[in-house]
């Protein structure tokens, strides 16, 4: 299974046509590998992007250098998906005997 | 199904066991249609919920057409008991189903959910491979005969929002199309995905209102009004193309198109603290706040025959 080790989900909300187009601009950069989970819509609705860990301080640093504003969604995406799969595991346990 | 684990996110064979539990606990009540099978040839079940009659009007629920959004498939699960258990205690949609029948296909996109299970927790896509394509999976979502190939999808077979080759290209999309022609009677029409909380109306293809703009939107805001009654949770609402972005070949622009009036789709929880990584604690919340809002849609559409 693929993991999601070092990933992040970052949020960048436009606040400006040029930041828009700026995030339309990433979604064809296929090389960063990025998974928008949350589409460029319009000024002022949140863009969620899934970054790669190496895509991760070179996308970073591209929005920096833009001046383009960003917030962590998910800090530790690998982390979230181990809590679900142990979860997953607890309720399967409890599952009754058929 | 009493002792299953509502609060807690399946496997698909999981998924599968609890729909012949419940067939076979309400046989005068509930039944399994196998409408078609996927790329990987796993079947494709729709859970028919009727109290008699042959192709009365009907509402459409489905759920998983992207396989990543968990809740989606959880909540169908939810909803699948739910109708059950108002049909017993004579509540709810019990009064709908004095006239109407309803049809909830819980793993709309069973390939693409086994995936996210097995290989890839955030696959989206069906599983797909078309010649050509270095890239597996079509958006099931941008497969639709409306607008289809258009602007709001991509030509790009390695992009999340693929529009495959030609329309109804997955037969995961082909078999709702084939089943629907079929029917010939259904009143509603609704998909359900996650996440960003929204209601949406068609079209998505286009900028141009639907007819029925108005009595659309009025309906969203009481099945909204409803939703956030339970628990506060707050939704937007509004046609897709000017509540989100301009999206192609999209099922409910389809299924507009084909007459079905009252289509709609839902965005579930949250609005972008987890994501498609909801807890699952929040599985039950999430359906029963979002059952309202159908109810209200349900209802609509049976004291509103066209």
């Amino acid at each position: 299974a693929e993991t999601f080790v070092g990933q992040q989900v970052l949020r960048v909300v436009p606040t400006s046509h040029e930041e828009l187009q700026e995030l339309q601009e990433l979604q064809g950069m296929e090389h960063l590998q990025l998974d928008f989970w949350l589409a460029p819509r319009g000024l002022g609705d949140p863009v969620d992007i899934r970054v790669p860990f190496p895509s991760l301080q070179p996308l970073k640093a591209h929005l920096e250098a833009r001046g383009v504003s960003y917030s962590i969604m998910i800090d530790d995406v690998q982390a979230l998906l181990d809590e679900e799969q142990r979860e997953m595991l607890r309720s399967s346990r409890r599952l009754p005997l058929s | 199904t009493s002792t299953f684990n509502y609060e807690a996110y399946h496997t698909l064979d999981e998924i599968y066991a609890f729909m012949d539990m419940l067939v076979a606990e309400n046989p005068n009540l509930v039944s399994k249609l196998e409408i078609g099978r996927s790329t990987e040839n796993r079947p494709l079940y729709v859970l028919k919920f009727s109290t008699g009659g042959t192709k009365r009007p009907a509402v459409w629920i489905d759920t998983g057409i992207h396989s990543r959004e968990w809740v989606t498939q959880a909540s169908g699960v939810w909803f699948a008991k739910k109708i059950v258990d108002d049909h017993a205690n004579k509540e709810g949609v019990a009064s709908i189903l004095d006239t109407m029948d309803i049809f909830l296909e819980i793993v709309t996109n069973p390939d693409g959910f086994a995936y996210t299970h097995s290989t890839n927790r955030m696959w989206r896509k069906t599983r797909s491979k078309h010649s050509g394509s270095i890239c597996v999976g079509v958006d099931p979502n941008r497969n639709w005969d409306a607008g289809f190939g258009g602007p709001g999808a991509s030509g790009n077979p390695c992009m999340e929002t693929y529009h495959g080759p030609y329309a109804n290209s997955e037969p995961e999309v082909k078999s709702i199309v084939d089943f629907v022609k079929a029917h010939g009677n259904i009143k509603a029409f609704i998909s359900i995905h996650s996440y960003s909380q929204l209601l949406l109306y068609p079209y998505g293809y286009t900028t141009t209102p639907v007819p029925d703009q108005q009595e659309l939107h009025e309906l969203s805001a009481k099945a909204v009004a409803a939703l956030s009654s339970l628990y506060g949770t707050q939704y937007e609402y509004g046609s897709i193309i000017t509540t989100i972005y301009r999206a192609s070949g999209g099922t409910i622009d389809w299924t507009y198109n084909q007459g079905i009036k009252y289509s709609f789709t839902f965005e579930l929880r949250d609005t972008g603290r987890y994501g498609f990584l909801l807890p699952a604690k929040q599985i039950v919340p999430t359906a029963q706040e979002t059952w309202l809002g159908l109810q209200v849609i349900m209802e609509h559409a049976r004291d509103h025959m066209y």
